[in-house]
């Protein structure tokens, strides 16, 4: 039977805490609980959910995974030290594989010890193709010869690992710009740069985000390690706030843990 | 920042010679949000504020200082008070001595391995780097290339096995009188018990005498989840908080020190060799307060 009583602070409190904890941060916890108070426990509840399947619901501002006539289409993988872009890189060249595509891959990390290596290590085991520079090269001449090389042989995907980055870092953000020239030279109209954010980043992940926007625009997110305790969260504040898609999830280090971001799973997720 | 939110809260009140639980309470909301949203864990935020409540309500105000200002000291010097008030350094003991680095997956071990060796052979010491990453591609590949630009001795990694990687290099390290020997492990996640079982059997046979828990300062409320188990698991001596060079407040510093006692020894400050730092807690504090 339905409640007309009002849901209890206890109640209140209970779901602040859930919130508070899968690192959605006090303002928008503040104002997502606010939203609900006056409803009764189960409206409540169920109002919070719509409330947070609605802030994930955003459009991709292109698919870049719809097949279309211009090749290579580019996806550029970038993000923080240690967060998973290498390990996404390999796994959306598997997932796009496995869906009959032509892909290669750019090791485009020429700064970090074994970047390359790392790399060359699942393309050689699921025999993608890999174009690399030199370990301590210039990675907008990576990008500029694996585009080439991806163009003649007719590739259909073109993915470029980089460096990690702290976006705090000018002259590494800055890099950024010099590949965008490069892409845009090459007159590159399906470039979709993906910025890959650890499931267990706290509030930081919002400045990630804003600040490498900011070099390049973001078209969608890739949140690793959500198999671990974290929640992944703090990608509530930031879609809120920039309203750039998540599109992917990493789930394990193999190169199957990979998945379509599924809003109503992740809310779900939330609250198991 | 929190420091001119509480000293406006206050400016506004007026002076009455003690601070009132009202007033305290007022400073109290902005210092629980400031803290949350600093990645502080919100059990950890909870206690330290009721802490603060006690210890600034009836707390006298002289006409010399302004209310804020005192509620902002008690603050600033609780959270010092916390973060651990003086620098212990590393136990090493043992014939050779051993360390253990462990962590999740990227957050900054391999990096750390080699920097905690460069830092020790400044202090005359003659480490070696032991690679015990058996599953990462290119794992030992990473930390052999930082040993050989900074010339420290290194030993590679047994593809079959993580221990026997390890025991491997502590044989060498007796042939060739290497001290400490650092052992560089796979990343792994605390909920995974088969790996938990492979640290356990490391530290069971080679006795490591300092176990440190390498954490990236960007983690949120999960780090209390992570050093909890990795702590239970395996009694951790030290931590290593990573990153720091970012702009991420570092409230993990707090909930991990705050939660498990474990103190934190270094902070990763970049990706260079020399970035390892010993570990402040008046700065760690003002950062967190932000
Ligand atoms: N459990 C888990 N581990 C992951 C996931 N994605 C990546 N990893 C692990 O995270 C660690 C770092 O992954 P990398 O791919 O090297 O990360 P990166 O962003 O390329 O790192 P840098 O290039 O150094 O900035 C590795 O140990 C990966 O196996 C995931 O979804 N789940
Ligand atoms: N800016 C910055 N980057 C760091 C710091 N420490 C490590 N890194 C970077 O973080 C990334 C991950 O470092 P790794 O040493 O590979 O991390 P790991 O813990 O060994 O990773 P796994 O073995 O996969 O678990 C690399 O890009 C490092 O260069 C630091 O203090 N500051
Ligand atoms: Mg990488
Ligand atoms: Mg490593």
């Amino acid at each position: 039977s339905r409640s007309t009583d009002k849901i209890s602070q206890e109640q209140l409190e209970e779901l602040e805490e859930i919130l508070l904890l899968a690192d959605l941060g006090p303002d928008l916890t503040d104002y997502l609980i606010s939203e609900i108070k006056n409803e009764n426990p189960q409206d409540g509840l169920t109002k919070l959910q719509q409330q947070l399947t609605d802030i994930l619901k955003v459009d991709a501002a292109e698919d870049v995974l719809i097949p279309t006539s211009d090749k290579p289409k580019v996806i550029l993988i970038a993000g923080v030290n240690g967060t998973g872009k290498t390990t996404s890189a390999a796994k959306i060249a598997y997932l796009l594989t496995e869906q009959d595509n032509k892909v290669m891959l750019a090791a485009a990390d020429t700064f970090r010890a074994a970047g390359i290596e790392q790399l060359e290590n699942w393309a050689k085991k699921y025999d993608f193709d890999l174009i690399k520079g030199q370990y301590g090269g210039d990675a907008a001449a990576v990008v500029h010869d694996s585009y080439d090389a991806a163009h003649s042989r007719n590739v259909d995907y073109l993915i470029i690992d980089t460096a990690g980055r702290l976006h705090t870092k000018k002259n590494l953000m800055n890099e950024f710009n010099k590949i965008q020239k490069v892409l845009n030279n090459k007159n590159c109209h399906r470039c979709h740069n993906l910025l890959v954010l650890d499931a267990t980043v706290g509030l930081n992940g919002l400045q990630q985000v804003q600040i490498f926007n900011q070099y390049i625009p973001v078209h969608g997110l890739i949140v690793t390690k959500l198999d671990g305790t974290a929640k992944g969260g703090c990608v509530f504040p930031v879609v809120h706030q920039m309203r750039i898609p998540v599109q992917f999830i990493g789930v394990g280090e193999g190169i199957e843990d990979f998945q379509f971001f599924d809003p109503e799973k992740f809310v779900r997720g939330l609250f198991n | 920042n929190l420091t001119s939110r509480i000293t406006t809260v206050f400016t506004s009140l007026k002076r009455k010679g003690y601070l009132s639980e009202k007033d305290v309470d007022n400073a109290i909301r902005d210092i629980r949000r400031a803290l949350l949203q600093a990645d502080v864990n919100f059990q950890v935020v909870k206690e330290f504020c009721q802490n603060i409540k006690q210890q600034a309500v009836g707390e006298r105000v002289y006409k010399s200082l302004r209310p804020g200002d005192v509620v902002v000291k008690i603050v600033h010097d609780q959270l010092v008070e916390l973060l651990g008030q003086e620098y212990s350094p590393l136990k090493l003991s043992g014939m050779p001595p051993v360390i253990m680095l462990v962590g999740l997956q990227g957050s900054g071990k391999t990096t750390t391995a080699a920097k905690l060796a460069n830092s020790l052979t400044k202090q005359n010491y003659k480490p070696l780097l032991s690679a015990c990453d058996n599953r990462r591609p290119a794992a030992s590949e990473q930390l052999e290339i930082l040993a050989q630009k900074n010339q420290i001795d290194f030993n590679p990694v047994d593809p079959l096995s993580a221990l026997k990687s390890a025991e491997k290099a502590v044989e060498i390290a007796r042939k060739k009188y290497l001290n400490p020997v650092i052992l560089d492990t796979a990343g792994r996640l605390h909920i995974e018990h088969q790996l938990m079982e492979e640290l356990k059997d490391i530290k069971s046979k080679l006795n490591p005498s300092d176990i440190l828990l390498v954490v990236d300062a960007m983690t949120g409320q999960d780090a209390v989840n992570l050093a909890e188990s990795f702590n239970k698991e395996l009694g951790l001596t030290g931590i290593i908080l990573t990153k720091l060079d970012g702009d991420t407040r570092g409230g993990a510093a707090l909930s991990i020190r705050q939660v498990t006692g474990v103190p934190i020894k270094y902070v990763g400050t970049g990706e260079k060799i020399d970035d390892l730092m010993q570990f402040y807690p008046k700065r760690m504090a003002s950062r967190i307060l932000g």
